[in-house]
């Protein structure tokens, strides 16, 4: 999930 | 999810609760600072405008809609409701909180993971989060008296910030050093923000 750069917290 | 972060949610979102309740059972919002509540709002916009195109998971999206619909329902009320607007005390929630919105957009724009418009806005809204809660610091050391909803709200959102630098450290030992050098910087300074509040509302 870090290599797309989403931004998994709130 | 760890644990950290997990408490950090949970006393993220009491907090907002405390404030929705306060407003609502005393229908009043003396001590509050709109401008602190607007720039809240203007943060989770900016933040969660992924919520329709990446879907991370349920918690992930359901908090996000309960974050903009609270803040924005709080914005509402001390701008709408005819009982709580009246309790605002705009002479002294004189902030200018314009300010803060224009220094983290340019920021946004120089410090950013990506100069992406999805990287900007979330660099944006991480470096107004920091600062969001000058407003609010300013009413309350103005203010004779610290009600105690108000006191608390400030304080559970402080604490909520310092979960998750607890949820960034544990994150860097256990999943890798990945950068995520504009939350923690910025974290840092929202959590200091709160130090001398903190010190206050103890001694108090």
């Amino acid at each position: 999930r870090e290599g797309s750069h989403s931004h998994d917290e709130l | 999810m760890n644990a950290f972060r997990f408490l950090g949610d949970m006393t993220h979102l009491f907090s907002v609760l405390v404030l929705l309740l306060k407003i609502y059972a005393t229908k009043s919002c003396s001590g509050v600072s709109r401008k602190t509540q607007e720039l809240y709002m203007v943060v989770f916009l900016a933040r969660y405008m992924d919520l329709f195109t990446d879907y991370i998971s349920l918690y992930n999206s359901v908090m996000k809609v309960v974050f903009i619909t609270s803040s924005a329902a709080i914005v509402w009320c001390m701008r709408r409701h005819p009982q709580v607007r009246r309790t605002y005390d705009k002479e002294q929630d004189t902030f200018r909180h314009v300010v803060l919105v224009a220094a983290a957009f340019v920021l946004a724009l120089i410090f950013n993971e990506r100069f992406t418009f999805r990287e900007i806005c979330w660099a944006f809204s991480i470096y107004l989060e920091a600062v969001a809660i000058l407003p609010q610091l300013v009413l309350l050391q103005r203010g004779r008296n610290v009600d105690n909803l108000t006191g608390q709200y400030v304080f559970f959102l402080g604490a909520y910030r310092a979960f998750y630098i607890l949820n960034w450290i544990y994150r860097y030992f256990t999943e890798g050093h990945h950068s995520r050098w504009i939350s923690w910087l910025s974290g840092l300074v929202q959590t200091g923000l709160y130090a001398d509040f903190f010190y206050y509302y103890f001694l108090r």
